[in-house]
């Protein structure tokens, strides 16, 4: 099963034009590893993206040297689907059978 | 269908026994169609809600095209326990359902649900391999033989927007075409994906405007004030060019070019906070509100006949 530890899901919303065709780029960048949940659309539109964790550092500094703001969404991701998967635990123990 | 809990999230398994039980339950409003098998054999269901009739007007439905946005899957679940509950009760919906059909796929993509239940949360293709490549899937929304593989689509595999070796190439695509065009009398087609809160019309392919795009642009705009209404979510409407991106290959786009004038896509909860794992307390609130901008486009199906 595939886990996301330390996964990262940034929010970036570009400024302007010139970090809009950067985060086009990115897109079709494999070297991050990047999983975009909201694709790039236009200035002022937010971009959700998850970085895997081998990717931060590097991704992260990426974004600061082009001097692109971004805030970060999800924290650890694999925290979040841990949670809901007990959840979903814990409701199917409560179930109640069928008389 | 009562003790079925709307307020969590449920595999395939548990999905599929409560369309079989809904069915049960209501056999004279509810039956099950089979439009096909997903690349690894699981039946492609359709809830058909009719009070009878023969190939009468028909509203299309569809959730979970895009596996990982649980929050549709879940919220289609909801729509289907709604239907049978209103009916009889509320009178638009009554309305609509003397004269008229509702088709449900609740699990529009079950292979890719299915993996993002047991192997990759974050799935959101389908499962099909790719000859020559490693990668698996196809974007079951970039499949459509609308522009397809056009701009705003990727021709690799291993792309999270790839479009397929050729348009209907997957068979949860391929099923869907088939039954649309052998029923011929679909009259509104509503796709629903997740997450970012909007409401959208064709065309993604292209700037050019649909001829129907003043109607459209009008029935939106009241479907997302009735959402609104009842949480004060607020959506974002309009063509999928203007309001996303340029996306070929598209669900609606097609539909729309079959002659399906109604045809629109929604993007439900959430602007962003948890994306795909919108926790399962938003479920029901989601489902809610959605709801009231469904009736809002089934009514408007209904009453402007064409």
């Amino acid at each position: 099963k595939e886990t996301f530890e330390g996964h990262q899901v940034f929010r970036i919303v570009p400024k302007d034009d010139v970090q809009l065709s950067l985060l086009k780029d990115l897109e079709d960048m494999f070297e991050f590893q990047l999983d975009f949940w909201k694709d790039v659309t236009g200035v002022g539109t937010p971009v959700d993206v998850r970085v895997p964790l081998d990717s931060l550092e590097s991704f992260k500094s990426h974004l600061e040297t082009r001097d692109v703001d971004y805030s970060i969404m999800i924290e650890d991701l694999q925290a979040v689907l841990d949670q809901e998967q007990e959840e979903m635990d814990s409701a199917a123990r409560f179930a109640q059978p069928r008389n | 269908t009562d003790s079925y809990d709307y307020y969590n999230y449920h595999t395939i398994s548990e999905i599929y026994r409560f369309q079989d039980m809904l069915v049960a339950e209501n056999p004279n409003l509810v039956s099950k169609v089979v439009i096909g098998q997903s690349y690894e054999g699981r039946p492609l269901n359709v809830l058909k809600f009719s009070t009878g009739g023969t190939n009468r007007r028909a509203i299309w439905i569809d959730t979970g095209i895009h596996s990982r946005e649980w929050v549709t899957q879940a919220s289609g679940t909801w729509f289907a326990k709604k239907i049978v509950t209103d009916y009889g009760r509320d009178a638009a919906l009554t309305a609509i359902l003397d004269n008229m059909d509702i088709f449900l796929e609740i699990v529009t993509n079950p292979d890719g649900f299915y993996y993002s239940h047991t192997r990759n949360r974050m799935w959101r293709k389908t499962r099909k391999p790719n000859r020559g490549s490693s990668c698996i899937g196809v974007d079951p929304n970039r499949n459509w033989d609308a522009g397809f593989g056009g701009p705003g689509a990727s021709s690799s595999p291993c792309s999270e927007t790839y479009h397929g070796p050729s348009a209907h190439s997957e068979s949860e695509v391929k099923s869907i075409v088939d039954f649309v065009k052998s029923h011929g009398n679909i009259k509104a087609f509503i796709s629903i994906h997740a997450y970012s809160q909007m409401l959208m019309y064709p065309y993604g392919y292209t700037r050019t405007a649909v001829k129907d795009q003043a109607e459209l642009h009008a029935v939106a705009q009241r479907a997302v004030s009735n959402l609104a209404s009842l949480y004060g979510t607020r959506y974002r409407y309009g063509s999928i060019i203007n309001v996303i991106y340029q996306a070929s290959g598209g669900t609606i786009d097609w539909t729309y070019n079959q002659g399906i004038k109604y045809s629109y896509t929604f993007e439900l909860r959430d602007t962003g906070r948890y994306g795909f794992v919108l926790p399962a307390s938003q479920i029901v609130p989601t489902a809610r509100e959605t709801w009231l901008a469904l009736m809002t486009l089934m009514d408007h199906t209904f009453k402007n006949p064409y």
